[in-house]
């Protein structure tokens, strides 16, 4: 409670005519953003305590079933994701906010362009990357090594639901049949 | 040397060979579309007088309606895959955009990036992207009320009252929440914005949303200072999204262009929450 009371004080702040508007001071503005970003730290607590019990099938043998991370990217503005950019395995959870069952074409901040992305019933999913446009990662400020952005597309996110992908650099899997051909370079 | 195509089987997007886009193709019909970044100098007025404000955080106000255009000549980068395609965009040394379609959407995305817009010149700028068309909407167009109905707007007008507009620039802007459109008997153009925005369409077919400004005077109106954040060093980049849609004016009982940009709009201001974990397991170990 004290983690979602942060942000609900948040947002009633938020309320106010000049954050509405931004004829806030600029000194307002930055403590405006620094409180969003602390309350929806404070609220990924939430988040992950929700979407581990969530997570755990029903006909889970372990006893202590393993808890994930669920961070959230607050920096995919800019491209990117320290996740994604420093691990050549990691899962993306997607939540549905909506009331009715949505596609979405997704793109992750990566730093190498092979990788497999696989969805929750095991299929493994059409991808494309693309570069991260010159003008975002010369930005002054970014701190980041994702040099390209991995695309798929999430389909049939269920409403108010979530769907979890699995994604992986092809380099770490273990050779299965015939590789895939490398992406022609244009 | 020649034209830049992108699209899928739903909406095409022709490039002329300045790096412009020329040409919008969808639902059957080709029409005349092109896309610019420009921007307004903004007035320094004397805050001692009413009428002779600043233009500041509170009021957009264009010195004598003076517009620049940001370039004349945009390099491309093109990417075509089986899930998107689309045009990097370099117009100056401050702003770009990537246009992209997606495999299986009608409409199409354009993310613009802006800043630090330069100031050493002195001079406040308040940078707009302007969508023209070869619509006749013969003054008329439409921007959402806080994401709900549309609202019909006419040039020089006011609906309760005998109106003359001295600035027809900042008199014909109006708040744009989620959505900005004109159509004609034919032929209808919508662009779906990420966040509030000014927009106007202050000739027939155009549309315009402004997408980012920086100010060097108060409009001493009450914040007591310019809008001139500088807080990062240079001055604050702007990123965000449009999103284009053309098509047939016509309401039709099988498909309606206006109810696929009410779910887009849902879509674009409700996108999915994106959870990253790390993972240690392979894939069937995962599965």
């Amino acid at each position: 409670d004290p983690h979602l009371n942060f942000m609900r004080e948040t947002m009633g702040i938020m309320q106010h005519h000049d954050a509405v508007t931004g004829t806030e001071k600029q000194k307002v503005a930055l403590d405006y953003a620094k409180r969003m970003s602390v309350a929806l730290r404070a609220c990924s607590t939430n988040i992950r305590s929700v979407l581990n019990q969530l997570s755990i099938s029903s006909d889970r043998v372990s006893p202590q079933p393993t808890k994930f991370e669920f961070k959230t990217c607050t920096l995919l503005n800019i491209s990117s994701c320290a996740t994604s950019e420093l691990n050549d395995r990691f899962a993306l959870t997607l939540y549905n906010p909506l009331a009715h069952s949505t596609n979405e074409y997704v793109r992750v901040p990566v730093t190498d362009y092979k990788y497999v992305v696989i969805d929750p019933t095991g299929k493994s999913l059409p991808t494309q990357v693309v570069p991260v446009p010159k003008a975002v990662t010369n930005l002054q400020h970014r701190n980041s090594s994702a040099q390209y952005e991995l695309i798929f597309l999430a389909s049939n996110l269920p409403a108010v639901g979530y769907k979890t992908y699995y994604i992986e650099k092809s380099d770490s899997i273990p050779v299965r049949g015939k590789p895939s051909a490398s992406p022609k370079k244009k | 040397s020649s034209y830049t195509v992108i699209g899928n089987n739903n909406i095409k997007l022709t490039f002329d060979t300045n790096g412009f886009l020329a040409y919008v193709t969808a639902d059957g019909m080709t029409r005349t579309i092109s896309q610019e970044f420009l921007y307004y100098i903004a007035a320094t007025g004397n805050n001692e007088e009413f009428l002779n404000r600043s233009s500041g955080a509170y009021i957009f106000r264009p010195d004598k309606n003076q517009i620049r255009f940001a370039t004349d000549e945009v390099s491309l980068e093109v990417y075509k895959g089986q899930l998107v395609q689309e045009v990097h965009q370099q117009f100056n040394s401050w702003i770009s955009q990537v246009v992209r379609v997606y495999k299986q959407s009608n409409h199409a995305e354009f993310e613009w990036l802006v800043g630090p817009i330069p100031i050493k010149d002195n001079i406040g700028k308040e940078v707009i992207s302007r969508f023209t068309s070869d619509i006749k909407s013969e003054g008329i167009f439409y921007t959402d009320s806080n994401g709900r109905e549309m609202l019909k707007r006419r040039r020089n007008h006011r609906e309760t009252w005998n109106v003359k507009i001295h600035e027809s620039v900042a008199g014909n802007y109006y708040p744009v929440t989620t959505k900005i459109a004109l159509e004609d008997d034919t032929a209808r153009m919508a662009i779906l914005t990420d966040r509030a925005q000014g927009g106007s369409s202050l000739e027939d077919g155009v549309l315009e949303l402004m997408v980012h400004r920086r100010l060097l005077h108060d409009d001493a109106f009450g914040v007591g200072e310019a809008l001139n954040e500088t807080e990062y060093g240079e001055g604050l980049i702007a990123r965000g999204k449009h999103h284009l849609f053309m098509g047939k004016s016509l309401q039709r009982p099988e498909v309606s262009l206006k109810a696929i940009e009410r779910l887009v709009q849902l879509e674009t201001l409700l996108p999915s929450w994106k959870f990253f974990s790390n993972v240690s397991y392979s894939s069937d170990q995962w599965l």
